[in-house]
């Protein structure tokens, strides 16, 4: 479950959407 | 890829993250809710500026943790931005990652891989195969398959991302350290022991070599001291360099340091599990002292 949680954590999110 | 955002947006989007970082998300909700009722009057619901409000609110509700709410305003972005950028358009894909995340973030792993797969597709497309964001998003849908338990599928997807990052970014990048940990804790998945021993080694002579620039007699890498230390200790010839100096050769090793420090606790494991237990007490207590 912790490694799970860890991995959760590491899922990268794009901003690209809202840069400029 | 033919939109921008128009200025007003992006001083309100400016507007929203100070709120936002202060805490005042009852000031933060209210004008993001505003300016879409406005947004939608003016422009009507299918509009681009509709869509890059939807993702700002949606923001301020994963900044809460309201991953719900969050990814319900981006699945109407994405449909807004599918329908008016076109399919294939990288503004799409993103939407479609963040999506993916957002159900990650639940636990909903297998809602998230075909979003994920999706915006790996857009990406390859758009980006080619071998572009380092293609690479991330191997990475996010690795994650996610590893969560499910799909090993075989996990594996491929990091190997990829792995020679995506050691082409284009180079040995020294810190995601090609960070993608050999997650490809190793799948090897150790996989019963693939010594695969998963290499490439923490790997790691760490990587790290070595960028610091002292070789391995040689007088310039080891940590594992290897480590490993001289189990040998010896067989034999009953104590090395008597004492441990601070492992701390010592970490703390000059300031390459990834937190993927380091990983490593060095992954590495002293699989030691501990070979009945290493000198090897694993000296990568354990360098760690410790570099933490």
């Amino acid at each position: 479950d912790q490694q799970n949680v860890n991995r959760q954590q590491q899922l990268e999110w794009d901003d690209s959407t809202l840069t400029y | 890829g033919g939109y921008e955002i128009p200025a007003r947006l992006r001083t309100l989007h400016n507007l929203v993250i100070q709120y936002a970082s202060q805490g005042r998300y009852e000031v933060a909700v209210p004008l993001c809710k505003q300016a879409l009722e406005d947004l939608e009057k003016t422009s009507g619901h299918d509009h681009p500026d509709v869509a890059t409000m939807l993702n700002i609110l949606a923001l301020v509700y994963r900044d809460q943790n309201k991953y719900k709410e969050a990814a319900h305003l981006l699945n109407d972005a994405l449909s807004i931005r599918e329908k008016t950028l076109g399919k294939d358009h990288p503004a799409v894909a993103a939407t479609l990652n963040n999506l993916a995340v957002l159900y990650g973030k639940r636990g909903k792993y297998r809602e998230a891989e075909p979003l994920c797969k999706r915006a790996l597709e857009i990406r390859e497309k758009v980006l080619g195969k071998d572009h380092p964001d293609v690479a991330k998003q191997l990475n996010n849908l690795a994650l996610l398959c590893q969560n499910q338990g799909k090993y075989d599928e996990v594996e491929y997807y990091y190997c990829r991302a792995l020679e995506i990052y050691q082409a284009r970014l180079g040995p020294d990048d810190p995601n090609v350290a960070k993608t050999k940990n997650n490809l190793a804790s799948c090897y150790l998945k996989q019963g693939k022991f010594k695969a998963a021993e290499q490439l923490y080694k790997d790691i760490l002579t990587q790290a070595h070599v960028k610091e002292f620039g070789s391995v040689d007699d007088d310039h080891k890498p940590i594992w290897m001291h480590a490993e001289e230390r189990e040998e010896m200790s067989k034999t009953s010839h104590n090395d008597s360099t004492p441990y601070s100096e492992y701390g010592g050769w970490y703390k000059a090793c300031r390459v990834n340091s937190p993927t380091v420090n990983t490593t060095l606790r992954n590495l002293g494991a699989l030691y501990r599990r070979q009945g290493k237990l000198e090897a694993a007490e000296t990568l354990e207590e360098c760690a410790m002292r570099s933490r």
